[in-house]
């Protein structure tokens, strides 16, 4: 565990609470896309198949229980809570789930580090964690209003995946046979998808103004 | 310390 992992779980974990503040306290899921948050339910749900087969740490496990646990209430909260899910436009969220998951689906069956049924998961799970943001940032482009906390929640989720990547520049100068091409690539891809949303994060934060993406 | 053959980050 180095510092740019730790800082980059927690900054996830912050993503998450954020999120949370806002369905909890707000009690409002408005701006926030549900295919997305569907889809990072099918990322850990898949991914984490290996939870009670491989033991690596305690911190390990909570926060994969936290992830697991966090991402299926805030779905529920978003589809069943009464008042929560008032707020929820479904007529803007209107991107295909199928779209994502079936090519991720098929490159997992083509890439993988081993063909067994946790390995292709675990793949499927990395590629699919790779586009999952594409219903938010869509949502986002045709919100007008872009609320503080859900520029915030996907600020921070960006900012988690950059910090993975140093993450693996630092495991890879400093650990021997660190190669982990399947992760590295997805990762990539996931940040750059980011770019264009940290431009204008960064530019309505400079100008103190409120975020708005251009359709 | 690595744990081969398994996925230690999250």
């Amino acid at each position: 565990m180095n510092i740019f992992r730790l800082a980059g779980d927690m900054t996830h974990l912050a993503s998450v609470l954020v999120l949370l503040l806002k369905i909890h306290t707000i009690k409002s899921c408005a701006g926030i896309s549900l295919k997305t948050q569907e889809l990072y339910a099918l990322v850990f749900a898949t991914r984490y198949l290996d939870i009670f087969t491989d033991f690596i740490s305690l911190y390990n496990t909570t926060m994969k229980l936290i992830f697991l646990g966090s991402s299926f209430s805030i779905v529920w909260y978003i589809r069943n809570h009464k008042i929560v899910s008032r707020s929820y436009d479904k007529s803007q969220d209107t991107f295909r789930h199928y779209f994502l998951i079936i090519p991720c689906l098929l490159l997992a069956l083509l890439v993988n580090e081993k063909f067994t049924f946790k390995e292709v998961m675990w793949a499927f799970s990395i590629y699919l964690e790779a586009v999952a943001i594409l219903p938010q940032l869509v949502l986002l482009q045709r919100t007008r209003n872009i609320d503080n906390l859900t520029g915030q929640y996907v600020f921070l989720l960006g900012a988690y995946r950059a910090l993975y990547i140093l993450n693996w520049i630092y495991r890879y100068f400093t650990e021997t046979h660190y190669v982990h091409w399947i992760t590295w690539v997805s990762g990539l891809v996931q940040t750059l998808l980011y770019a264009d949303f940290f431009y204008y994060y960064f530019e309505s934060w400079k100008n103190n103004k409120k975020l708005q993406l251009p359709a | 310390g690595e744990l081969v053959g398994m996925h230690d980050e999250l």
